[in-house]
């Protein structure tokens, strides 16, 4: 179980870490 | 008035990549008011894209996930499909985070639409891998099995060897 919700987040992690440096300019 | 609605997007991004998110909010939030106050709808997009942003680094994720909604609302009334795709896909990560799986792979699935529609084959490799990880989780094998092989497919095409 505990594997399963690693590989379930992998992807949203990923994401988090593209998130962290977007912001949008004025 | 105008002026001080850049002002405070420009104080919200700063705060943001400072990692004091709760200004970040408060900021931006200022920012949507001014944004509505002129029709601004492009600079009320932003606004909406830096909220879910920030609320996710909050913990906030059904809040983020209202200010996405409102996002991708706001990018289809702009006709902007590359944001509205960036939408959906922040939305599917989001509803991910809450674990509402079922919603995840909704807007999951509408984000590997427009990412075929653009040709946009690293957004159509992330939607595959984030639905076949959607999948996994509802246990539901199959379809994770087959959006496994695409998103295989696609980084093979790419060169993502990660």
């Amino acid at each position: 179980v505990q594997r399963m919700h690693l590989i379930q987040v992998d992807s949203v992690q990923r994401w988090m870490e593209d998130l962290r440096l977007m912001a949008e300019c004025e | 008035r105008a002026a001080q609605g850049r002002a405070y997007g420009n104080l919200g991004n700063t705060y943001y990549l400072l990692g004091n998110f709760g200004k970040a909010v408060k900021s931006h939030q200022e920012r949507l008011e001014i944004a509505k106050e002129f029709g601004d709808k492009s600079a009320e997009r932003r606004a909406c894209s830096n909220l879910g942003n920030a609320c996710v680094f909050l913990g906030e994720f059904a809040m983020a996930a209202e200010y996405y909604k409102r996002t991708l609302h706001l990018a289809r009334l702009l006709k902007d499909k590359a944001i509205e795709a960036q939408a959906c896909y922040s939305l599917g990560n989001t509803y991910t985070l809450l674990q509402d799986y079922e919603k995840a792979i909704e807007y999951h699935l509408k984000h590997l639409l427009i990412a075929q529609e653009l040709a946009d084959r690293i957004g159509e490799g992330r939607a595959c891998w984030s639905l076949g990880n959607a999948y996994t989780a509802l246990g539901n094998h199959e379809q994770a099995v087959h959006f496994a092989e695409r998103h295989f497919d696609i980084s093979k095409e790419i060169g993502d060897r990660s």
